[in-house]
């Protein structure tokens, strides 16, 4: 199965 | 004290169109960079980034930064109220918690005021240099292969190789794959489709985002998919001379 990651995790807070 | 003309106003009621229903409450920040915003849908599997540059509007005054909280369903209602050729003037006084919306056509003019929101947002840093895919495309193809295989299924595998890109998805009553092929049309460029890829990427992401980001298709004949070697995918509309609409999806990953 697959789960849905979220967009968080791709960019860096500024 | 912040103030912003735009003779085109159908432009920003298609810009709201597309953001309207994935994201309930934004900051509008305005500075020297124009009138921008960053937001993630409330499941935060989503971004939306958008730029409209100062150098756009027939008029674009901004003393010092601010944000402007606002709930893009009200927003989206008031400027349904202006008609579709109206030129758009926004307004906003130094701390004032309203943000005024003036329509003018040759036969009158209409003024709306909206109340503010405080909005939590933070910003984020956007790196593209990951990219490893970078797919052109008419817009208005890309909207009719999402919408066809969500008749199929939930989620679209998208994959980018030498041959082409394909987007597949599987359902209860099958399969479905559509493959387009790089294909220049020198004289109708907005027809082409252009692949760069630095290496074959592949990724999965849920077709109802995708539905979702079609929304701006009248905003732009083109569309650009971009995948990066993480498996985000950005899907982004150029708004002709003034800016882009940017969607970044985070993809499903093996359990």
């Amino acid at each position: 199965g697959s789960k849905q990651s979220t967009i968080t995790r791709f960019f860096s807070k500024i | 004290m912040f103030e912003l003309r735009l003779v085109q106003g159908s432009l920003l009621k298609k810009v709201l169109e597309a953001i309207k229903d994935l994201v309930n409450d934004a900051n509008f920040d305005c500075s020297a960079t124009g009138f921008s915003l960053q937001a993630m849908d409330p499941s935060h599997v989503a971004l939306v980034a958008l730029l409209l540059r100062p150098d756009g509007f027939e008029h674009y005054r901004c003393d010092r930064n601010i944000s402007m909280g606002m709930n893009l369903n009200n927003m989206s209602k008031i400027l349904k109220c202006g008609g579709n050729d109206d030129i758009i003037t926004i307004r906003a006084d130094d701390g004032s918690d309203t943000v005024t919306f003036m329509f003018e056509s040759p036969n009158g003019s209409a003024n709306f005021e909206m109340n503010l929101m405080d909005i939590d947002s933070e910003h984020h840093g956007i790196d593209e240099s990951k990219c490893c895919a970078v797919v052109r495309m008419p817009s208005s193809e890309f909207q009719r292969i999402c919408k066809v295989l969500s008749s199929i299924g939930d989620t679209v595998v998208i994959s980018v190789t030498n041959e082409g890109v394909q987007f597949s998805t599987r359902g209860d009553i099958g399969t479905a794959n559509i493959v387009c092929r790089q294909n220049i049309n020198v004289d109708k460029p907005e027809e082409s489709t252009v692949i760069e890829m630095s290496q074959p990427v592949s990724s999965q992401f849920p077709l109802r985002y995708m539905n979702s980001f079609t929304k701006a298709t009248p905003l732009s004949n083109t569309v650009t998919i971009s995948l990066t070697s993480e498996l985000l995918l950005a899907v982004e509309y150029t708004i002709a001379e003034m800016g882009y609409i940017r969607f970044y999806l985070a993809p499903k990953i093996e359990d």
